[in-house]
């Protein structure tokens, strides 16, 4: 058991045993990854690791990190059609310094499709923390608006590409990335007459699931693919 | 040209073998989504002199076992793989992290005298 834990988990490139209380929901891309390479294997064909063909970009490390952030004011209504607030907060520690980040996709899951009408429409709009403050207690100061997003049904992933974002993270070499999520309510002609079984600002309170996919290429286990010469 | 070779002679010679890693084996299932395990193989057999030429040999190997029949003090070459493939895993850490990620060289495909 000491060595399992020490020697040959370093081997693989973990600190330790991860014990985990419960698997976290692993998106369908990742899991159709994995297939994809399992029956490669399995056939003899050979693949190139260092190459997501899925997601079409280059590296060898695929990380779902998840959402540690908070909500903002859930007690108190918002003013200006405000629907929700919230803090989005990713641990950036577990990305190596020498890796090379070719992807960092935003995927908020706004609830199964089958939960709403098409209406009210929202826009989702994704800022940077400027200042965080006191963390969890007072209203983040909100800096550069990176996205404004109209969603005219309030179901399923939006996806954002965070990969400029995620380079001032990495020139800075900070270890966390804070962002500030609004989404707010456009008023539409028809919501007045739909029947709304719930507040949709509730629901998506409850079901709103945000996870950062980042995608790093390690040069040491990755070479450049050779080019024949004329 | 193919040498015809009595059933179950090479039975003892290096081989692949094959060994299924099942990860409840090892307690991995805990924190290893997927794959539940894999096929990793394994070499075993002798590698005497007389057959190193047709054992997947090193030139090392050749000469090793040459020198065992001059100094039986210098080890036997030994069965090894020679040709080792990739697989991926995909797991979760104690931070919550998903993680897919390749580890080189998990697999045996071929093995030979080195």
């Amino acid at each position: 058991s000491e060595f399992q834990d020490s020697d040959l988990l370093q081997f693989l490139g973990l600190e330790k045993a991860p014990s985990p209380h419960r698997f976290q929901p692993v998106p369908r891309v990742l899991r159709k990854i994995i297939r994809a390479r399992e029956a490669a294997a399995a056939s003899g064909a050979s693949q190139d690791l260092c190459y997501v063909k899925e997601l079409g970009v280059r590296g060898n490390l695929l990380q779902l990190l998840p959402d540690q952030g908070f909500f903002l004011n859930t007690q108190k209504p918002f003013q200006d059609g405000s629907c929700l607030q919230k803090v989005l907060y990713f641990n950036l520690s577990a990305i190596k310094e020498k890796a090379k980040l070719t992807m960092a996709q935003l995927t908020l899951d706004l609830g199964p499709r089958s939960y709403y009408n098409l209406r009210p429409e929202l826009v989702v709009a994704l800022s940077v923390v400027q200042d965080r403050g006191v963390w969890g207690r007072s209203h983040p100061k909100v800096g550069r608006l990176l996205f404004l997003r109209s969603v005219p049904g309030p179901q399923g992933q939006l996806q954002f590409n965070l990969q400029g974002a995620l380079k001032d993270w990495s020139s800075n070499r900070l270890k966390n990335l804070d962002l500030h999520l609004e989404i707010l309510v456009k008023e539409d002609r028809y919501s007045r007459v739909t029947v709304q079984p719930e507040n949709p600002c509730d629901r998506l309170l409850r079901s709103l699931h945000a996870s950062l996919l980042v995608v790093t290429l390690n040069p040491k286990h990755c070479h450049p693919s050779s080019r024949k010469r004329r | 040209a193919a040498i015809s070779v009595p059933k179950g002679f090479c039975r003892n010679f290096c081989h692949r073998h094959q060994l299924f890693i099942n990860f409840q084996d090892l307690g991995w299932h805990k924190w290893v989504i997927a794959p539940k395990g894999f096929m990793a193989n394994y070499c075993h057999g002798e590698c005497p002199f007389s057959m190193t030429t047709y054992l997947n040999s090193s030139n090392y190997a050749f000469m090793q076992a040459l020198m065992h029949m001059a100094d039986p003090k210098v080890p036997k070459a030994v069965c090894v793989p020679t040709k080792l493939s990739p697989i991926s895993m995909l797991y979760q850490d104690s931070d919550k992290n998903v993680i897919l990620r390749h580890y080189e060289d998990m697999v045996v495909d071929e093995c030979g005298c080195g």
